[in-house]
């Protein structure tokens, strides 16, 4: 159901080009459990981008439900972004003025879902990744991995079919990671389709499917 | 060296308070190679900020080279801060406007050195970390991992004896995290504190000492 097709990503600085994706094709299969591994630098996050609908390939196509995406209308895509896709950001992206609850809530908003409901789906979240004594702190008065757990639970709220996790237990301990992971595991095995950049090989055998990528091309490919 | 002397921290969060540091008592001598492990928001980065004079304890006391350091002057606090310890944060705290030789660079301006020598000892470092390519990138230029990276080379460039690395490979491939890691332990080796904060076994096992914490407590320690 998602579709890289030839797809280049370049960086214009001065005088030179930086080839973040260097002709990039995957496809992707409905429900399948996928990591992506490659050293720092090799175009994951840029890949999970355009996957994401957060960023337009330079050359080579993005296919999203045998559709093409330069051909989706404005709605198609915000729809597409907001519903379909859960995204964990490596960076976490929160809103530093909202707290933890405001943060979960805020996808829902968008989906013109009630107050109430919207307050007792994120409270239901939050609980799901151990911080329900954290609902009210902002990000500045949270932990890293704390951030990154709201991140997560944010990524989940509107029930997506496709789950992006960019390295989503980086900054967590080993006891915390692993609940978070039985939560991707449990998703994928509703027939929800996880992709998941990791830099761990312990977090990537949750997957039924390793690809690995270097300076911006895939280079191969594990199958369980 | 350092001396952390029955240490509170607590933050107010409307009428309750959060106990980021519940009573922390540790000693670290010259040249020791410390890892901090424990469960996400068990107060690893808080009492890293209170070592790296960034915050000040609440109840109990701080002693660096033998002075409280309630008692230190503005100058020496910003001498020991800016010198004697070099931090890499969690969340790299990298100045966005800035590229990454210049973030590099910013420790030394304060420490008045020439904008010569600061540009050569920058880009050294910067090489070192694998980031030639993208000295002139800025933080929004660089993946999660250069950024990480970065954010290395500027805790060490002013030669620190103390460094301080709050999950300094979180973002790194194995490969890099590996050359990272060599980097550190040849810092200690060379007569130089390394005090790092991991979730990660494998890294905490480059240590000679590891101390586990637990709910802002110390509960136990390891020592090879
Ligand atoms: N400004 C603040 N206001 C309120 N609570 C805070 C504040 N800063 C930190 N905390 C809380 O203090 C606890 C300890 O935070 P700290 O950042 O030291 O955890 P940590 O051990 O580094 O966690 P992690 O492994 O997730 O990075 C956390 O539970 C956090 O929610
Ligand atoms: N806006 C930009 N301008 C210039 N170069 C960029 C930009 N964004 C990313 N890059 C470069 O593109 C390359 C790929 O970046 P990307 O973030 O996809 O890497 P990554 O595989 O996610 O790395 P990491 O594991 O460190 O997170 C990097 O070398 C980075 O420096
Ligand atoms: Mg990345
Ligand atoms: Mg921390």
């Amino acid at each position: 159901i998602l579709v890289l097709n030839d797809v280049f990503k370049r960086y214009k600085m001065g005088e030179q080009y930086v080839n973040a994706l260097d002709g990039v094709s995957l496809e992707i299969e409905r429900g399948e459990y996928i990591a992506i591994m490659g050293p720092s630098g090799s175009g994951k996050s840029t890949m999970m981008n355009i996957l994401g609908f957060l960023d337009l390939p330079d050359n080579g196509e993005y296919i999203f439900d045998g559709q093409k995406i330069t051909g989706m209308s404005e709605s198609d895509l915000a729809f597409a972004r907001n519903r379909r896709v859960g995204f964990v950001f490596q960076t976490f992206n929160l809103l530093s003025r909202e707290t933890a609850l405001e943060n979960v809530e805020l996808p829902m908003i968008y989906s013109g879902i009630s107050k109430a409901k919207r307050y007792k789906r994120a409270k239901k979240l939050l609980e799901m990744v151990g911080l329900e004594e954290r609902m009210n702190h902002r990000p500045n008065e949270l932990s890293g991995g704390e951030r990154q757990r709201v991140a997560i639970a944010r990524a989940l709220v509107n029930e997506p079919d496709i789950v992006l996790a960019d390295e989503p237990t980086g900054n967590l301990d080993s006891k915390t990671g692993t609940e978070i992971m039985s939560i991707l595991d449990n998703l994928n095995e509703q027939g929800k389709n996880v992709i998941l950049v990791t830099h761990d090989p312990e977090i990537a055998e949750h997957s039924n499917r390793i690809v690995h990528i270097r300076d911006g091309k895939i280079i191969g490919e594990e199958k369980k």
